[in-house]
């Protein structure tokens, strides 16, 4: 080492052999992308999203694909560095229905140690053209726990369904109550006022699944310090 | 920035692709491929510290003062990341949610001494 060199890291990984250089590497970009992400491990995925409804959620968030054509638009980043700002698709799993009554049912995580700030969140239904003029749609938002009979009301939302196609409806309130309260499951009840079943508005093509999208804001827990 | 080559010995960025399919994690993360973990290498000997990037800093101020009063013994330079960008992910969590994310300053744009 040349005088005034000094002992840097990054001199010390020169002089490993170029094999285990690389698998030393490697290591440590999973480590660093796993702890930035919060996650002690590769999650296990067992339900993907077919790439049509994936695009088909992105376009509408006006994100541009290049797989085929992805490019990433990040929401702006809060100034306070401990502070992540994320995006969450969650899409639909379809529930039990009813002549007037349908369901759909969302599945979040919750983060522990972190609490999360609900910015934005939308659920995005793609209804067909109702055979007659002017259907009043209301979606309930239910939480519950798995398991128990008694949801809980927390939003409620009128659809006018005038012609087919997607129909956002705003669900801030919902989606942040879940992640204040914990543990458990995001219900949208879809209730249509009329003959027709609200289940035969929703369609079966996987690109018009139904999703939801909220812009998280994640920071640590408040730690109490003792003085 | 100064690249890294294979003849290079002062402070220069090397690039390094981790390929998301190699290690078996394109399962999970939807896009993007892979991530450039690039990282800074080389020496710093003094005659070159704070060149390149560091420049206009205060600790080229310091440490231009320090040179001046040849005090070499008690001064060392590092091969630093200069500038960085985040990795934007679209990655798929526990529960089969899409995840979109910006994790900041995790990529190397460039290198310089301090």
């Amino acid at each position: 080492a040349e005088p005034g060199a000094g002992r840097c890291p990054a001199c010390e990984m020169a002089a490993l052999d170029p094999e285990v250089q690389k698998s030393f590497l490697i290591e440590l970009a999973k480590q660093r992308i796993l702890s930035k992400l919060h996650l002690k491990e590769q999650p296990n995925v067992t339900q993907p999203v077919s790439s049509a409804g994936l695009l088909t959620a992105l376009a509408r968030l006006r994100v541009r694909s290049t797989n085929p054509s992805i490019t990433l638009e990040m929401p702006s980043r809060s100034p306070k560095t401990d502070v992540q700002e994320y995006e969450i698709l969650s899409f639909a799993e379809p529930g039990p229905s009813a002549p007037n009554r349908t369901c759909l049912h969302f599945h979040f995580t919750q983060d522990a140690g972190r609490s999360v700030q609900i910015l934005h969140a939308n659920m995005y239904v793609f209804l067909a053209a109702p055979g007659s003029p002017g259907r009043r749609l209301t979606a309930k938002l239910l939480l519950s726990e798995p398991g128990d009979a008694n949801p809980t009301l927390v939003g409620r939302r009128p659809l006018e369904v005038k012609r087919g196609g997607w129909a956002a409806v705003e669900v801030r309130a919902a989606v942040q109550s879940f992640f204040s309260r914990g543990g458990q499951r995001l219900t949208a009840e879809l209730e249509l006022e009329g003959s027709l079943e609200p289940a035969l508005l929703l369609s079966n093509s996987e690109s018009h699944r139904p999703f939801m999208v909220a812009t998280a804001r994640a920071s640590p827990r408040h730690r109490i310090r003792r003085r | 920035a100064i690249e890294c080559n294979s003849k290079s010995r002062t402070c220069c960025r090397k690039q390094f692709f981790v390929d998301f399919k190699e290690i078996g994690w394109e399962g999970w993360i939807i896009q993007p491929e892979g991530y450039h973990m690039n990282y800074c290498t080389g020496q710093c000997p003094m005659h070159v510290a704070s060149m390149p990037g560091l420049a206009s800093s205060f600790h080229t101020a310091i440490l231009n003062l320090m040179k001046a009063n040849d005090a070499h013994a008690t001064v060392s330079s590092c091969c630093v990341p200069t500038s960085r960008r985040p990795l934007s992910l679209l990655y798929y969590n526990q529960d089969s949610n899409v995840i979109k994310t910006d994790i900041p300053d995790m990529i190397v744009d460039a290198c310089g001494c301090t």
